[in-house]
């Protein structure tokens, strides 16, 4: 929302940090 | 039983995983020539203590108990510098294969913390391929000493599990190293 693409979201300086703290979530989950 | 991922979960780490990498190689030049903080300093690449402080903190790696009155989320050199992609995209390739081998080389001796999971994650990610010798052995060497304690996990709840899958799944699926897959 407003005029920030996802692509710029999830591509700030904590990307990676977001990438492994979700895949780690999804085992968990799964 | 119970403790290793399902294929499915496997696949589709190994897709996720190659689209973090792609978005990497599309950001890289822009995340290297971000300003870091002043708080920021990195360690010179042969500094392994150094990068073992940085990556998992003074806390980790002196073994000291934080007190109640530390802010644990405001002082990095307490509790290790995040894999920011500010800091990681600076790094070259023989960088990156050094801190993965400090890193490496402190997880033979010592249990998972989830510092180590961030870097090792990130590190992975910032790995090209094809692989260097030594970057196989390396990561083989991570694969191996992740299913060791897995194996010596007591209940399948314990939060360094699913931690452990990812990086076994990664190495072994994703860098190809089949003989190692769950």
């Amino acid at each position: 929302g407003m005029g920030k693409s996802e692509d710029s979201d999830i591509w700030d300086d904590t990307a990676l940090i977001k990438a492994y703290d979700k895949a780690v979530a999804s085992f968990k989950n799964s | 039983v119970g403790f290793s991922p399902s294929l499915r979960w496997q696949q589709q780490q190994v897709s996720n995983f190659s689209e973090v990498r792609q978005s990497i190689n599309k950001h890289r030049q822009h995340w290297k020539a971000q300003a870091l903080d002043d708080n920021v300093i990195m360690p010179k690449p042969d500094d392994e203590e150094g990068w073992k402080k940085f990556c998992l903190g003074e806390n980790i790696y002196y073994n000291t108990t934080p007190t109640q009155s530390d802010d644990p989320g405001l002082d990095y050199v307490k509790v290790g510098f995040p894999p920011f992609l500010s800091i990681v995209c600076r790094l070259s390739q023989a960088s990156i294969s050094a801190v993965l081998e400090n890193l490496i080389n402190w997880f033979g001796e010592r249990e998972f913390v989830p510092q180590l999971g961030r870097w090792l994650y990130a590190l992975l990610a910032c790995l090209e391929k094809p692989l260097l010798p030594e970057a196989h052995s390396l990561i083989r060497q991570l694969a191996r000493r992740c299913s060791e304690v897995r194996a010596n996990l007591e209940t399948k709840e314990d939060e360094t599990l699913s931690a452990l899958n990812l990086m076994i799944c990664l190495v072994a699926r994703y860098f190809e190293q089949n003989d190692l897959a769950d």
